[in-house]
């Protein structure tokens, strides 16, 4: 399965508040 | 919260990507409580239910999984919790699919500071879901590994984690001597219980030793993918007897530096070999300029 990598930096990324 | 970046992650995704593929079970209804329940498409007989809170008592994110949930409050057949205090502005990493999830939360300082430093600002590193296995047919084939995991329930489990080290630090990967994690739900022909384990991570020539042996690294990460030729896997052996490999997770050769020219640290820098993504982190080893890393993590190709 083709692995999804996400990151905070990215646009429209969820934030630790 | 940790619940916006679980939903945008497992679920909803962002930036035109699509969520990993796991489901939203349910919500606590208790006041004050962001408790969420999620469930992994495990290639196993069974799926995983992951259980996800920001505490406002203990001022921590929680993570723990289970084998049924019957409510937020309720479930059974479960591991024990990691938990962990991240600050605001901490950044975050995640990759996986529809069965695993790995999660990095790590301060951006990290990768400014000197390698005297790093110890501070170490990747909090937390591996959740399938994992492959050979000669057997565990119809739960999944775990959770973090760095540090305490026994109980949300309820009971209270005494949190204060460090980050990728998750080997309490997977002991060279001679576990006491049982002092549970990371699976179930052990294979066993009664449940909250009972810890035996749990050891190895990969080859991960010992302490080997990674410790200031032989034939490289600092440089454009330097190490021309050099890298040895792709090996991760593998937990649970109670000597049941060996799984991690998904996702493999040891590099000949090693690459924990601290780069400039003494900054190679850890979550973007690798590149034979076409494939990674980032790297390390074990817990001696902070040492010279410790040689051996965890990396796939971010693109297939799982």
């Amino acid at each position: 399965m083709a692995v999804t990598y996400f990151d905070s930096d990215e646009t429209g990324a969820p934030q630790f508040t | 919260t940790i619940i916006d970046i679980m939903d945008a992650v497992l679920i909803n995704g962002f930036n035109g990507k699509p969520g990993f593929g796991w489901t939203k079970e349910m919500s606590s209804s208790v006041t004050n409580s962001d408790r969420t329940v999620y469930k992994n498409k495990s290639a196993h007989a069974n799926d995983m239910y992951l259980l996800v809170e920001s505490s406002l008592q203990y001022s921590e994110i929680r993570f723990q999984i289970a084998d049924t949930v019957t409510t937020p409050e309720s479930y059974q057949g479960y591991s024990h919790v990691a938990s962990l205090f991240p600050s605001s502005g901490y950044k975050w990493k995640a990759m996986g699919d529809e069965r695993t999830l790995i999660f990095f939360i790590y301060n951006a300082y990290l990768l400014q500071t000197n390698y005297s430093n790093f110890e501070r600002y170490n990747p909090y590193v937390i591996y959740i879901g399938d994992f492959e296995q050979f000669n057997s047919a565990n119809s739960k084939c999944w775990g959770l590994l973090a760095s540090r995991m305490i026994p109980g329930t949300f309820e009971t489990a209270t005494n949190a984690q204060t460090r980050s080290h990728a998750f080997t630090h309490q997977i002991l990967y060279n001679k576990p001597s006491e049982k002092i994690i549970r990371p699976i739900t179930q052990v294979p022909e066993e009664e449940w219980s909250e009972e810890a384990c035996y749990a050891q991570l190895d990969s080859l020539f991960s010992t302490t030793e080997e990674t410790n042996t200031p032989y034939n690294y490289t600092s440089s990460v454009s330097e190490f993918e021309q050099r890298a030729h040895l792709k090996a896997p991760w593998f937990v052996m649970i109670n000597m007897r049941h060996v799984y490999q991690l998904r996702g997770v493999f040891n590099i050769l000949p090693w690459l530096n924990h601290a780069d020219e400039d003494n900054k640290a190679n850890m979550l820098k973007p690798l590149t070999i034979d076409g494939i993504s990674y980032i790297a982190t390390k074990q817990y080893t001696e902070d040492s300029k010279y410790t040689g890393m051996s965890l990396y993590i796939q971010t693109s190709g297939d799982w």
